[in-house]
């Protein structure tokens, strides 16, 4: 297994995931 | 760089240890009539100068330290506990002159706060949280994080408290719909929090928003995973876990600790090293504490294992001194101390 393996990386992960989730 | 499969650290290590890692630095006794629970370091303000003081935690008593100049230890306060015993020291970092703690019998039931009154310097203490508490860690910038109940009826609450430990601003964040065992920090990224629940799934969540933001479900080979540290890199989540309930198995032998990277926008997970006992060494791990990129655990047989995360191996064994198995083990967070205590009260201090 690798990085690969584990998809598309975001440097923004945290904001991103903020502004997807429910308030 | 791309990760490749899981490397597994501490077999056989037993010609890589470097036994003078540690060094004895002090001992002390604290005497008590019951049982040792655990052991801390903080700092302590006295007369406007902060000191790196030692915490000890017995079931019914709990006792701050101050250092002599002779690497001797002086006790300078207690605090009693009479009805229900003491079952850890919750450090709350950034927060001066306040010890929180966690008592219950076999389950946490109160967190408590100990503190002196600025006039008279008597010790208090202060009922901050109470019921069915299953996980509790204290945050940076002063902050406290609980989780109370299970299921559906679970309260995620974090506590901020004021400068002098004093007045305290409460806030909840979204429950999972699975009971929450960890809390870690993570760092590289101040507002988030991670924790691990019955269900072998890491959640995410936002601090300041309170939102829920990922379930990440992760391998199911170890139940009851316990999150010690956390750390965001490159758009990847660094988590170390131990596996307290692991079973030894013949490729790899007791597993103890496991680093894990995450991607958090896919919820996809690889182990990417394994921490296991040396050669010739039996046992489990009975608790463990990870600063930075060391780990240490007491094992089942009474001795203590340190590896280095980044070397991936074993580098030091502390064996039972005086034929008393080491039942505590902390890094402190005022230096590069290693904390070790015995049942009976018995602390040592090691440099790393």
């Amino acid at each position: 297994c690798s990085t690969a393996d584990l998809g598309p990386i975001s440097l923004n992960w945290f904001e991103e995931l903020s502004s997807e989730a429910p308030p | 760089h791309s990760i490749e499969q899981t490397d597994v650290a501490g077999l056989p290590a037993q010609d890589t240890w470097n036994p003078s890692s540690l060094q004895l630095v002090s001992k002390f006794k604290n005497p008590s009539s019951s049982c040792s629970v655990d052991v801390s370091a903080m700092w302590w303000d006295r007369a406007g100068a902060q000191e790196p003081c030692i915490v000890t935690a017995c079931e019914d008593v709990v006792s701050l330290w101050k250092p002599l100049d002779t690497l001797q230890w002086e006790k300078v306060h207690t605090w009693h506990f009479t009805e229900v015993p003491v079952l850890q020291i919750v450090p709350v970092p950034d927060v001066y002159n306040l010890i929180c703690v966690a008592l219950g019998n076999l389950e946490i039931r109160e967190i408590r706060a100990l503190l002196c009154s600025s006039g008279d310097e008597s010790e208090k203490q202060v009922l901050l949280k109470s019921g069915n508490i299953k996980a509790v860690l204290g945050l940076t910038k002063r902050r406290l994080v609980s989780s109370i109940g299970t299921f559906c009826s679970q309260q995620v609450q974090i506590m901020t408290f004021a400068e002098d430990g004093g007045s305290k601003d409460e806030q909840l964040l979204m429950p999972p719909d699975e009971t929450v065992m960890t809390f870690a920090e993570v760092q590289g990224i101040q507002d988030a929090l991670l924790g691990t629940t019955t269900v072998n799934n890491i959640v995410i969540w936002n601090l300041k928003t309170g939102q829920l933001l990922k379930k990440v479900h992760i391998d199911d080979s170890y139940q009851a995973s316990v999150c010690h540290r956390a750390y965001s890199e490159m758009g990847l989540l660094f988590v170390v876990l131990s596996h307290p309930c692991a079973k030894e198995s013949q490729a790899f032998g007791s597993p103890v600790f496991q680093l894990l990277v995450i991607n958090p926008k896919t919820a996809q997970s690889v182990g990417v090293l394994l921490c296991c006992l040396p050669e010739g060494q039996a046992g489990r791990l009975l608790e463990g504490d990870v600063k930075d990129h060391v780990a240490a655990a007491v094992l089942t047989s009474g001795t203590i294992a340190v590896w280095d995360l980044t070397l991936g191996h074993c580098i030091a064994l502390l064996p039972p001194v005086s034929n008393q198995n080491w039942s505590l083990v902390k890094w402190s967070v005022t230096d590069s101390h290693l904390l070790a205590g015995q049942k009976d009260g018995n602390i040592f201090i090691y440099r790393y």
